[in-house]
């Protein structure tokens, strides 16, 4: 009953910045990949490399982030990623699944 | 009184732009009377936001990572695990599964089959008149035809006077009239095409949003501070004839703003005309006797951006991309009424209806599997291990019948 409730999404790229392909990256061109946790609070994006021949996550290298606060920012329009010590949430996305 | 049916609804691409969600503009009376007698969660979200990899996520109950699938072009029997699916699970219960319409993605996606045999009795219907959609049936104001994306026609002088949607809705009223006085209980899963671009709609809908109502998006501009990966650049509505002839600029646009207008107009207005086919399907249900026995599912795929942070697509992690509807209608569980009436959106629009029961909590596409197995009476799939790739019934998603007993806390 106590077990904070999140819902996990996550989204392909071929690359950092947005290029032709960038909507629907096919398998072999995918290299980073964007994982995020949302719940009442917040929306927690990392975007982290991608190796799509063994379809591994590599964690520790952080291309982006995002960091949206819902109650004071429904629309997810200020990114306090670079704000905030996220150490602790990356490190519960890191132990994710 | 032996077991349930299932009429399982899944739109195309149908964020929570729906009255029972909330929103001020949208007028969907037939969902929202579903809503009425159903539990509604208001926090629901799918797994990856495009068509093949959601669909798949959902309809197996594993994430992508698990099914391997990112882009449109493997199957995942033989790519990652051969996983059964929802529809294949409830086939080997003894029930009788039909899929129409869109409801796993075509092509390599589902092995060129929607997954027929393993997920279904019979092969999956798709409607004939699709193979226009993205041909030149749009009349423009030059009265020539094109690949436009705002495509609001007459539907009687579309090739066969009738739009995809349509013809789903009928072959669904169809078989539910088969299964009327049979015991073999049956999964029934009608996927509409709509509200995904393009808006090949009928013109009338479009009178429900005038334009001088129809608001632009609170937060219309690409975010300061949002990374450039984050971003999509809608390539999609980029290759749209009357799209081009705007000459955005790529990646970040903009729309201008009378085009953004309409492009939302025409979006809602599609969101009314599935609304309409999916009012169709319940009042047939209800007609045919079967509301008491049939447990109804209606969710989307994934969402679509409507503007905001400079968006028009799915294709990201955002809310308003990631976030569906999702609402359960038990019989005699959600609600001890089970009548569906028709309402006509044009004459009944100002209709209203309150949630029968709305949940908060976080939820996601992956949880369905296991939920409509428990609510069936069926023994639902076990967790998976953090390994699962040779384990074919198991689940990466939470049960979630216990909140149909329990409201929840907090």
């Amino acid at each position: 009953a106590n077990k904070e409730h999140m819902a996990f999404s996550q989204y392909p790229r071929p690359a950092d910045q947005p290029q032709l392909n960038s909507d629907l990256p096919l398998l072999k061109d995918i290299r980073v990949m964007g994982y995020s946790m949302r719940t009442w609070d917040y929306r927690f994006t990392l975007w982290v490399a991608f190796d799509p021949s063994t379809f591994q996550a590599n964690m520790s290298d952080i291309h982006a982030g995002e960091l949206y606060m819902v109650a004071d920012d429904p629309g997810e329009d200020v990114n306090v990623f670079s704000r905030l010590e996220h150490v602790a949430m990356v490190r519960k996305l890191d132990a994710l699944p | 009184k032996g077991r349930r049916n299932v009429l399982f609804i899944i739109a195309d691409d149908l964020r929570t732009s729906l009255g029972c969600y909330g929103d001020p503009v949208a007028r969907s009376p037939n969902m929202d009377q579903l809503a009425s007698r159903s539990q509604v969660f208001l926090n629901a979200y799918a797994q990856q936001a495009v068509c093949a990899p959601s669909r798949t996520s959902m309809l197996t109950s594993r994430r992508p990572d698990t099914t391997r699938l990112y882009d449109f072009y493997s199957y995942w029997r033989v790519h990652a695990g051969n996983y059964s699916t929802l529809p294949q699970y409830l086939k080997s219960q003894g029930y009788a599964t039909m899929s129409v319409g869109k409801v796993f993605h075509q092509g390599i996606a589902s092995n060129f089959s929607d997954d027929f045999p393993y997920s279904w009795s019979v092969p999956a219907y798709h409607p004939p008149s699709y193979r226009y959609e993205n041909l030149e049936v749009c009349p423009g104001r030059d009265g020539a035809l094109h690949r436009n994306l705002l495509c609001a026609v007459n539907v009687s002088e579309q090739p066969g006077a009738v739009l995809p949607d349509m013809e789903s809705a009928a072959q669904a009223v169809t078989l539910l009239k088969s299964r009327v006085g049979r015991r073999q209980p049956f999964f029934l899963a009608v996927g509409f095409h709509k509200p995904h671009i393009p808006f090949r709609i009928p013109q009338e809908f479009l009178s429900l949003y005038p334009l001088e109502e129809m608001p632009l998006a609170p937060d219309p501009d690409v975010p300061e501070l949002l990374p450039p990966v984050a971003y999509n650049p809608w390539m999609d509505l980029r290759k749209r004839d009357d799209v081009q002839k705007l000459n955005a600029s790529f990646p970040y646009g903009p729309i201008p703003k009378d085009f953004q207008l309409l492009l939302r107009q025409h979006y809602y207005a599609a969101v009314s005309y599935v609304d309409a086919q999916v009012g169709r399907l319940l009042a047939a249900l209800d007609e045919l006797g079967l509301s008491d026995d049939t447990l109804v599912v209606l969710t989307s795929d994934h969402g679509w951006s409507l503007g905001e942070h400079g968006e028009w697509a799915k294709y990201s992690n955002f809310n308003v991309a990631t976030r569906v509807p999702l609402m359960f209608y038990v019989p005699g569980v959600t609600s001890a009424a089970s009548s569906f009436p028709f309402i006509d959106v044009f004459s009944q629009s100002g209709r209203r209806f309150q949630n029968g029961r709305p949940v908060e909590n976080m939820v996601e596409l992956v949880d369905v599997f296991p939920t409509v197995c428990s609510l069936l009476g069926l023994k639902a799939p076990r967790p998976c291990p953090r390994v699962s790739f040779k384990v074919e019934l198991c689940t990466e998603g939470k049960n979630l019948v216990h909140s149909f007993r329990h409201r929840e806390r907090g």
